[in-house]
């Protein structure tokens, strides 16, 4: 038996919103611990990594490891159907063919339950065998809003952005056949509020470039979480990680564009 | 591409 129930429906929403675009179906690795996403988009450029602690949750019950394939468009349509302040649970017994969704009005007064085939997933099980905490050149902090925004105003000048940091601040900037962009965010002093800061950790400088496509992707989880983490190392992929409340985050692994 | 085997080299390394 498989329980997980969350008082606040618009975080699943909001999980949906952030990996739609990037994947069409995706194992979720349910276990005493948590729900485990783990999959790279159809280009195998780009890596989603999703986590949602058991203990995050307001009930959680797995009594066996359960490896569910979903459609995310499916499971996309089923959850439309939720309120915005409704209660969600997800039910499924061991060796599952279904998921149920459970939907529940804050008053108790309406309950919709709403069933999801599972799709036999036998690709390739990635076995991320990456446990070791990878040290990054430069770590930044900043409002996801404002991270949103510079990607979508930079897209119309090329299909890469180009992202330097250094220990002021990040540099980034795009260029095109009509011209090119460049927004420079300074780190910020005194910050009042913790969400609107900007911060840089910086062991070296960086500067890597990246593409437009998946950055417009990644973005998608802004409202999640009022802070970005950028974390980023020449040559390896970028790291981009909203928190996702006190139940855990998404991280979002994006190679660099190299220039042959 | 050379995107792609940079994140597999990531993940996979041998």
């Amino acid at each position: 038996m498989f329980e997980a129930r969350l008082v606040q429906s618009a975080i699943l929403k909001k999980v949906l919103d952030a990996i739609k675009d990037l994947l069409t179906e995706a194992t979720f690795e349910c276990s005493d611990s948590g729900i485990q996403v783990q999959a790279m988009d159809n280009a195998h450029v780009s890596l989603v990594s999703l986590n949602l602690r058991s203990d995050g949750f307001d009930k959680y019950r797995c009594d066996r490891n359960l490896s569910m394939g979903m459609s995310i468009a499916s499971m996309t349509k089923i959850l439309r159907c939720a309120g915005a302040e409704d209660t969600v649970t997800l039910r499924a017994v061991d060796n599952p063919e279904n998921i149920m969704f459970i939907f529940e009005s804050p008053n108790k007064e309406k309950l919709a339950e709403y069933e999801m085939k599972l799709i036999n997933m036998d690709q390739e099980h990635l076995g991320i065998i990456k446990t070791k905490e990878t040290s990054y050149s430069c770590v930044v902090k900043m409002p996801s809003q404002e991270f949103s925004r510079i990607c979508r105003d930079l897209s119309q000048f090329g299909e890469s952005i180009t992202f330097a940091c250094s220990k002021e601040g990040i540099k980034f900037s795009a260029s095109g056949d009509f011209g090119q962009a460049t927004v420079k965010l300074a780190q910020t002093a005194d910050a009042d509020k913790e969400e609107e800061a900007v911060l840089v950790t910086m062991q070296e400088p960086v500067k890597l470039t990246f593409s437009c496509r998946y950055l417009n992707c990644f973005v998608k989880a802004g409202p999640l979480c009022a802070q970005v983490q950028l974390s980023m190392s020449n040559d390896v992929p970028l790291v981009c990680e909203y928190k996702i409340g006190d139940i855990g985050h998404i991280r979002y692994y994006l190679a660099p564009k190299i220039d042959d | 591409r050379t995107s792609q085997k940079i994140l597999e080299r990531y993940f996979w390394p041998d």
